[in-house]
Formats: C-alpha cells, structure tokens, sequence
C-alpha cells in the first residue's frame, strides 16, 4: 500500500 | 499591461500545457514579466509558469497586476492563435477584463476577444526554483512523452529510479509489468537526442501516472525536459523555453506506509 503526500507536506504559504 | 507575442502559438502552447491540470490560475504580472502557479483540485501537482519580457516583441507593464482567469475560457479564445499571427495582452489599470488582439498584417485581419477576470482567492507557494536535487536528468521530451504514455498503461503508480548505469521508469501492474531502461547518451547529429545524468546519490520514486499524463502534454513547448529528483520533495519536470522561461509541474511523490 502506498499513500499519495501533497504538495502542501513540502511547500509552504509565501 | 500591453504584452506582445510575435507569433500567438507561444501562448497557445502555454496555456494548452496545464489547462487539463488546473482549473484556473492568477498571473502576476510586473515589469520583469508573468509569473503564475496553481494547484491542481486535488493539491498533488503544482504547476509554475514564467514568462519573461525575453519571450515577447514588446512588453510594458507599468504597475504590477494580478490576472484572475478561468483557464477553459481562456484556451477557448486561444483557438484562434496561429503561427502567421501576432498576440498582444492588454489589461487596464483597473482590471475587469483581458483583451486579446490577434493581428496577422499580411492577411489585413484582426481578431478581438475580451476575456472577463476572476478574483481567485489562491496562496502563493514558496517555491525555490533553484532547488538543491539529487538527481537532474536532461532529456528529449519526446522520449520521456513516450515512455510516459506506453508504460502508465500498465498500472496507476509510476516508479523512477537513477542510478550510475541511468534512468529506469518502471511500473508494476496486476497483470503486466514494464521497465524502461535509458542510458546517458550524446547524439552529435541531434542535440535533443541527448541525455545527461548529474547525481549525488541515487533515487527512487513513485508517483500516480495520472498526473504524469498530464504532465506530457506540456511536451510541445520544449524538445527537452529536466528532472529534479530528491528524497524529500516533490519531483521537478520543467520545460523550458528557447527565449526563456517555462513551464514546471511539481509533483508530490507516492510514500510506502
């Protein structure tokens, strides 16, 4: 099983 | 804003690269040019696009401006783009709306649409485009186009994996697997044939070929693409244009639990 992460676990709000 | 594109098929083939990704999208745009990003609706892919004063026939803006579009509305209107013919961009100071004059002189024909603007309300995101990678890999598109679309046939995970002997993109379907094993390599008579590795240790990545399909639709702006790699960000595919500039697609890779 695998899960899909977010761009938002690596990037964050200017 | 008054921004004039030689040849209308330039924006055409930007805005055509993400439409399918990204619903709609703020440009910023300032005097060192036009500058987006947005996410995809289910925040896994981020998409970036510059546009710099290089890529156009003229260029003025004299105060920054936000454009708010609905991209469906605005590839609609880009239709009409064809090589023969010039695009120039015009916002007022108070934008309510975009207009987009096509002009092609020697057919004595002009073309005008008016584009209305949406407030979207979107965080900007610190990205660092000169991001430190593990890997960065140079290749033609086409054939990253084409391994693209043979292998995410097979299954709805995607694995890419550098190493010292080269680039393996590989999937593992319930019934089918595949594997595509592509080596560094220099073609004298065709540049964009080329492949180059630079590595600091090796990776090895899943991502959903979704995402990837819609990636490779980008393809025609560039006959090349560049990777970046790490362990601990989402992976770069970029592609980049001959006057400068381009577009990036950010995606978030796929974790084992």
């Amino acid at each position: 099983k695998s899960s899909q992460r977010s761009i938002g676990d690596f990037f964050s709000v200017k | 804003l008054e921004a004039k594109f030689d040849d209308s098929t330039i924006f055409k083939k930007i805005i055509d690269s993400f439409k399918d990704s990204v619903t709609q999208i703020n440009f910023v745009c300032s005097e060192s040019g036009i500058e987006a990003q947005a996410i995809d609706d289910s925040r896994v892919l981020l998409v970036t696009v510059s546009i710099p004063p290089s890529c156009f026939e003229s260029y003025r803006c004299d105060r920054p401006t936000t454009i708010g579009v609905y991209l469906a509305s605005l590839a609609k209107l880009l239709k009409s783009a064809n090589t023969n013919s010039s695009l120039t961009l015009y916002v007022a100071d108070k934008p309510d709306e975009l207009l987009l004059l096509f002009e092609e002189p020697k057919n004595q024909k002009s073309m005008e649409y008016k584009l209305k603007l949406v407030d979207i309300t979107a965080d900007m995101l610190e990205v660092d485009s000169d991001m430190k990678s593990d890997v960065t890999v140079e290749m033609s598109s086409v054939e990253f186009t084409k391994t693209v679309r043979d292998l995410t046939q097979l299954s709805d995970s995607f694995t890419v994996s550098v190493t010292k002997d080269g680039i393996v993109f590989s999937v593992q379907g319930d019934t089918a697997q595949g594997k595509v094993l592509l080596q560094p390599r220099e073609d004298l008579a065709d540049e964009s044939n080329n492949l180059s590795i630079s590595m600091s240790k090796t990776i090895d990545l899943s991502f959903a070929s979704k995402y990837l399909l819609d990636i490779i639709k980008a393809a025609s702006i560039s006959n090349k693409i560049f990777l970046k790699f790490s362990d601990d960000t989402p992976a770069l595919f970029e592609f980049k244009m001959e006057k400068g500039g381009g577009v990036g697609f950010y995606l978030a890779p796929k974790y084992d639990d």
